[in-house]
């Protein structure tokens, strides 16, 4: 029996590099 | 502060890679337009969408790498990513960009642009950041 593959599904926001600046004060 | 270590790339850059929008939809990566990330930002109740502007563009630690420097939202808050040469951003208006982008295209088959000081790049932040 053959298993059926599975094709990843990766979520939009993985995409964009997390950029949140750091709050300093 | 300093950069931290060169991020590696993630398999989700390789060309064919499904990607799902906010709203559900499946693109490929090769496929996705700056319409796409407004929209599933507007959709999330998380994360914000923010204009990240490249400002400088240095050498790496390593020779495969670069620190890049954005200025990042209207508070235009600096910050620095130390990522490799071939590590694609989402240009508005243009699309995959990165520093070496017959590298990314090598290595992902995804086509690119080059990278450059002024473009303004996709980044999120998350929503009610205090």
């Amino acid at each position: 029996n053959v298993e059926p593959r599975s094709v990843p599904v990766f979520p939009w926001h993985s995409l964009v590099p997390f950029l949140a600046p750091t709050q300093s004060d | 502060s300093p950069p931290s270590s060169p991020v590696a790339l993630p398999p989700f850059f390789m060309r064919g890679s499904i990607i799902q929008l906010a709203d559900g939809e499946l693109k490929r990566v090769e496929d996705l337009k700056t319409e796409d990330f407004i929209q599933s930002a507007e959709i999330s109740s998380e994360l914000k969408i923010d204009s990240s502007t490249v400002e400088r563009i240095d050498n790496g630690q390593s020779p495969n790498a670069v620190v890049i420097q954005f200025s990042v939202g209207e508070l235009k808050a600096q910050v620095c990513v130390e990522v490799l040469l071939e590590y694609p951003f989402f240009v508005f208006g243009q699309g995959w960009s990165s520093c070496c982008p017959d590298r990314t295209t090598q290595l992902f088959e995804l086509s690119c642009a080059k990278l450059c000081v002024g473009d303004v790049c996709v980044s999120l932040t998350l929503r009610g950041l205090r």
